[in-house]
């Protein structure tokens, strides 16, 4: 199993979006996938429409409770879930001065990891121990960016973190790339910060862009992907675009 | 001198576009407006094109600087700023099990409170020892919420986290209200999640909106608030209307 962190301390970039929809068009293509969600907000749970989940991720977290038992099966064939819940929220403060926290999620996956090909985990916008912790669990971190030019402010403080999890906790810690998200094309500013970010980062950012598609901000409150919530258009194209761009750079089809 | 904390955990839903232009536009009626920013993120303070701030806020948090020390003149007339530094991106952590962290930035603003009418406080997107800080500063909290249903979700915690700290930290803490942020009038999603809004929250929901406008998200870039970047877009009547509506629930003009 690869794990892919989906990390950007700025909010609003696009996290959870991309690890939703990404996972559901890598299903698509026959990938079993796994989608951690260790945001306290819960927003990838709540996408996939999961309730009642008892402590879900926490367990593993904080209770030696194992990745096996807490996750499950969304409506999405190929993807299941380990899901988040409020027990979250007091998870940062709890974990921040236990030993060897940022590495827990690390162990906790191992286990599972026979069943699924691949593992995209959502985080929350800090840079605190959960995020840390998905960056030491990570072969690489998948970097999604709001065509807005505040976003790209923060992308040096995210990439300082990842070299630093690199050097202390994971070597093996790569960069997947950055995607440009919430692009409007009819605004000349949207198109002027993905320039930018194609400059500073010529190699890592991706060639597809997600454009800013208003079906992606309603499937969430019909608890689906936007593959199955509106399979034509543009996000759900563009989520597959990345699918087959992100697979192309591993090198498999 | 009353202090408003701009808090909303959910990511990108306009907390640091919220308190740099409210703070703009109540300057422009006369008012005298610190901006103080703890988010380890600094967007309020490049926003203002601040640059070499030294430890900035974190010198008041953690190493018992004065706010007029920190304290700087921004371009905007009637608008100062406590600026954030990358020195805050550990102060969650060194903070968190500290002896009465959450009460600090209370004590630190007191005797900087007469120079001002009102202090603006971004904070991050996390419920955490910062954030928490700025609402035991605070006498009201104004809720950004970008209209969009995952927004939605993340309410109920906030409230919840302000009744907590209503009740253990900060007793006459209240609520000044929600605003609805980039709201896309061009969707019905847009108009729906508003309309949910007001549902939930008719007292509290301010009447005036803030729209999608291209000119918020370009401001940053030219160290402006939108009132002096563009006074005649969308984005700057809006901030103007929406400092009117917060003067006449105060009831003043
Ligand atoms: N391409 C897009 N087009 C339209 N809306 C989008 C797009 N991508 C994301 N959104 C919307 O923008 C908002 C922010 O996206 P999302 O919640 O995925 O970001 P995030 O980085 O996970 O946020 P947080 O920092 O709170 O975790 C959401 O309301 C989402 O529905
Ligand atoms: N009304 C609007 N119209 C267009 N763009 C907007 C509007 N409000 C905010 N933005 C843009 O949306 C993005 C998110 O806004 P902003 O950074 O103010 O939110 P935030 O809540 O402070 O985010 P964070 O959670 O990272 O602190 C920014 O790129 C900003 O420029
Ligand atoms: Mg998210
Ligand atoms: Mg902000």
């Amino acid at each position: 199993m690869r794990t892919i962190a989906v990390a950007m301390q700025k909010g609003g970039s696009g996290k959870t979006t991309t690890a939703v929809n990404l996972a559901a068009a890598l299903a698509e293509r026959g990938r079993r996938v796994l989608v951690v969600d260790v945001d306290p907000q819960a927003n990838a749970t709540s996408w996939f429409g999961v309730r009642d989940v008892g402590k879900g991720i926490f367990d593993c977290l904080c209770e030696n409770g194992s990745i096996s038992d807490a996750l499950v099966r969304t409506a999405t064939a190929g993807v299941d879930l380990v899901p988040a819940s409020a027990w979250l929220v007091g998870a940062e403060k709890a974990l921040a001065h236990e030993v060897g926290a940022e590495t827990i999620l690390r162990r906790r996956l191992k286990p599972a990891a026979d069943g699924y090909d691949l593992a995209l985990v959502d985080t929350p916008p800090t840079l605190g121990v959960l995020t840390v912790g998905a960056l030491a669990a990570a072969d690489q971190v998948l970097v999604p960016v709001e065509a807005h030019v505040l976003a790209l402010n923060g992308l040096a403080q995210l990439l300082r973190t990842v070299e630093a999890v690199r050097d202390r906790l994971n070597e093996s810690l790569g960069l997947l790339g950055m995607v440009a998200c919430r692009v409007d094309a009819r605004t000349r500013h949207g198109i002027e910060v993905v320039e930018e970010l194609r400059k500073r980062f010529p190699e890592q950012t991706f060639r597809t862009v997600i454009r800013e598609n208003i079906r992606l901000a309603e499937a969430p409150s019909f608890g689906q992907p936007v593959t199955a919530y509106d399979g034509k258009s543009a996000g759900a194209e563009d989520y597959r675009a990345l699918a087959a761009e992100v697979l192309s750079r591993w090198g498999v089809g």
